[in-house]
């Protein structure tokens, strides 16, 4: 049954989406069968994925609140062995609605469970926050891959969210696991990059992953394509490394 | 009495604290008399001034709770002319304390109130999101200063933000305007920011700073430092950036 893998981290634009719409068309790419979920109603996942609001039928808010079977909500094949479910703008109707957190938290793994059995990897992109809503939803995940932007306030923000999911693990997801911290828009020209890439190597309580995504604008660039990586710039450095941080994604899964 | 000046965007790593931090500073080496407050709990404006927890006596949560006066947790002269308010991490506690909307409100407006004839300037750093209690804190402020970092994400997110602003100005605020739109992290060479700059001038609903804040990694590097970055750089291009903004900001409140 489906590995369920939140991609979060609670620094605002460390990459976040980026990972979730290249990791998860990399792992289709790899002949895996793969959900994404946007669950953050910034919906930027949906719109890197080129979907417009009239291609969407029902979105992932409205699957939380038990009001869409998510079928109903799947965007199938947005990519080779892909399907996605996208999310929309409604933030404020929703956040109103979410407050009641024992529904939320059952509700995701309630959502997902039908299934569980149809996809190998069911990847969720989380918007930057940890509030309470956010933690319950944690409830729902198998593990946790944290991208990690290489700058100086990666650090501070990185032992704050280990606290946070120790939190989680002791309350409410005995099960949830790290399977590790992803260092993203590395420059190997500039010092303050490689400075804080060796600090997290060495004090992060946990794996760093091999693979580094470098700074590179054609991951930029995809998104206003509405295209994964490995289709918009297939050679370049960025699909290179989406590509192998699947690899050790799936290594990782295989060991478990 | 002091303009209270929030920089908002609900879009994660646009360049708000570094916005605030530094457009706080300029504006205090302009002779203006300025306090800074830290309303994120990832408290990463306090981490890029240097301030320690030992330095901390209360912070800008428990000023909002009403558990301390603001006075008590004024840490003056963190730079030339600047005082600041710091934040700290208790995030779980703070969301659920604060979830009594009503007491938000008032709760910001009502510690600010005895401050205002002391400073010209209040600026406020923002976490990145839009949920119902950061939109009642919204009522507190006189504008809003949207840092936007020039790419695809941007302009999805922008006309969502302006939306929420129109709800918060007929609900909550109708004295709330928005300042402008200030281009961040800008890259001359790169042809995906310039296509978004000139989105940006030529689609957004307002105003659009013509000061332009340029990618530069001694911006990154100044926080790690803890220094504003007209100590930190003095010469450079993030520096001027930063002290031509002061000066629109300058003459915009000198027009009101
Ligand atoms: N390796 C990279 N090189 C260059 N640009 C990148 C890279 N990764 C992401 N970006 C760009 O940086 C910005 C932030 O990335 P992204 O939106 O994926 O972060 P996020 O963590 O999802 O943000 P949020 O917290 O708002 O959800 C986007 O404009 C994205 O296109
Ligand atoms: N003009 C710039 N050039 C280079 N790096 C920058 C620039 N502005 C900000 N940065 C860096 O980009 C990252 C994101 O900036 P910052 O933290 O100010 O954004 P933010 O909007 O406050 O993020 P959050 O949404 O998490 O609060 C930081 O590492 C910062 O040092
Ligand atoms: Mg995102
Ligand atoms: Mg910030």
């Amino acid at each position: 049954s489906a590995k369920v893998i939140a991609i979060a981290n609670q620094k605002g634009g460390v990459g976040k989406t980026t990972t979730a719409v290249n990791l998860a068309a990399c792992l289709g790419q790899a002949g895996r069968r793969v959900l994404l979920i946007d669950l953050d109603p910034q919906a930027n996942a949906t719109a890197a994925l080129g979907l417009t609001p009239d291609r969407i039928n029902a979105t992932s808010y409205r699957v939380l609140l038990g009001e869409s079977p998510i079928d109903a909500a799947l965007v199938r094949g947005v990519s080779e062995g892909l399907d996605f479910v996208p999310s929309d703008r409604d933030l404020a109707a929703a956040e109103v609605e979410l407050v009641q957190v024992e529904r939320r938290e059952t509700a995701l793994r309630r959502a997902l469970a039908p299934l569980r059995g149809a996809y190998e990897f069911v990847l969720i992109d989380w918007p930057p926050s940890l509030g309470l809503v956010t933690l319950n939803a944690l409830a729902a995940a198998d593990s946790v891959l944290i991208p990690v932007q290489a700058e100086f306030f990666a650090l501070t923000g990185l032992s704050h969210l280990l606290n946070t999911l120790a939190l989680v693990q002791r309350s409410l997801n005995p099960a949830l696991r790290v399977d590790g911290a992803l260092l993203t828009m590395v420059d190997t020209r500039a010092t303050l990059n490689q400075q804080v890439v060796a600090d997290v190597r060495r004090t992060f309580r946990g794996r760093v992953f091999a693979s580094v995504v470098p700074r590179s604008v054609r991951l930029a660039e995809a998104p206003g394509h509405g295209k994964p990586i490995h289709v918009y710039d297939p050679k370049g450095r960025g699909a290179e490394a989406y590509a192998q941080l699947a690899q050790e994604v799936l290594r990782l899964a295989g060991a478990d």
